[in-house]
């Protein structure tokens, strides 16, 4: 475990509490999108199958529950909570999951490191991951006065991606061994993703104004 | 075993 990785893990972890945090102290889920929360509750459930096969640390295992926990809670909330689940834009989050999740299915079928139902399925969390803010961003963009939570919470959730690439950067030079194409390409993918969100993050915060996208 | 070694990550 090097640095870069838990600051990586942590800024991911405490994106999650922003989002909780903006959920109870709202009420409200108002500019999130439950596409990209049903995705991300996905992209978790299939990586993190060999809970069951493999014990690789007390961290490790405390972390992958903690993340399907807190995923699908938020999921629970935006579904059924009787105040969040009436604020939730659902007529502006029209994006198609299926034009995601299909071509990250096909894919991992034909590209992946193992022909197994675990190591597919797995090869399908990280593509599936790379997309699965998309909703998100299309639903930032039609959002009038984006609220500070939700902001941040998408900011931290792009610079927890950016740390990840730190980490491979620092592993591949120090593990002689530790190459992951698949895993190395999805990521600069996805945080390639964000670029065009922190340029009007930053822009909004230098100039003091509310974040929008244009 | 390096291929196995982002399996330790999240």
């Amino acid at each position: 475990m090097n640095i870069f990785r838990l600051a990586a893990d942590m800024t991911h972890l405490i994106s999650i509490l922003v989002l909780l945090l903006k959920i109870h102290a709202t009420r409200s889920c108002r500019g999130i999108s439950l596409k990209t929360q049903d995705l991300y509750a996905l992209v978790f459930l299939f990586r993190y199958l060999d809970l069951f096969t493999r014990y690789i640390s007390l961290y490790n295992t405390v972390m992958k529950l903690v993340f399907l926990g807190t995923s699908f809670s938020i999921i629970y909330f935006m579904r059924f909570h009787r105040v969040v689940r009436n604020t939730y834009d659902k007529e502006q989050d029209t994006f198609r999951s299926i034009f995601i999740v299909v071509p990250c299915a096909v894919l991992a079928l034909l590209i992946n490191q193992e022909r197994s139902v675990l190591e597919i399925l797995w090869t399908f969390s990280i593509y599936l991951e790379a997309v699965a803010i998309l909703p998100q961003l299309v639903l930032l963009q039609r959002t009038q006065n984006i609220d500070n939570l939700t902001g941040n919470y998408v900011f931290l959730l792009g610079t927890y991606r950016g740390l990840y690439i730190l980490n491979w950067i620092y592993r591949y030079l120090t593990e002689p061994h530790y190459r992951q194409w698949i895993v190395w390409l999805s990521g600069v993918l996805q945080t390639g993703l964000y670029v065009d969100f922190f340029y009007y993050y930053f822009l909004a915060w230098r100039n003091n104004q509310k974040l929008s996208l244009p | 075993e390096g291929e196995k070694a982002s399996k330790d990550e999240l």
